[in-house]
């Protein structure tokens, strides 16, 4: 996935079971980041992969004051390739167990 | 704990931390 200076990872280990997963978020480089960032620290939130779109949740991170808005497509971003790349893991085991 | 929980108006919680000094990128 490309680097958009914002980190995505699990923050509890994937059963690949669970629609709803904790997820860790964290600015790994403030230089790619529009606005002038502060430091939050990192954010952990759970992400129901059924149901969910990455970008409601980076808005809803810039309307708790955690992003400003000009960073919202880039947080975004960067939680729809995490998803992306969990979706695909699963899929592939999936279908190696078969 | 240093841990801070924000509840969004749609009711997601966030729990904001801080980062780890090993996480962050050599600037």
């Amino acid at each position: 996935a490309e680097d958009t200076g914002v980190r995505v990872e699990l923050a509890e280990e994937d059963d690949g079971k669970k629609t709803s997963i904790a997820l860790r978020l964290w600015v790994e480089d403030p230089k790619k980041l529009k606005g002038k960032y502060k430091d939050s620290g990192a954010i952990e939130f759970t992400f129901d992969l059924n149901k969910e779109v990455p970008e409601a949740v980076a808005q809803e991170m810039v309307d708790s004051g955690l992003f400003l808005d000009s960073d919202m497509k880039i947080v975004g971003r960067s939680i729809r390739d995490r998803v992306a790349l969990i979706k695909w893991r699963r899929e592939r085991t999936i279908s190696r167990d078969k | 704990s240093t841990t801070t929980e924000v509840v969004t108006s749609a009711g997601r919680r966030f729990f904001v931390s801080p980062v780890p000094e090993f996480r962050l990128k050599e600037q």
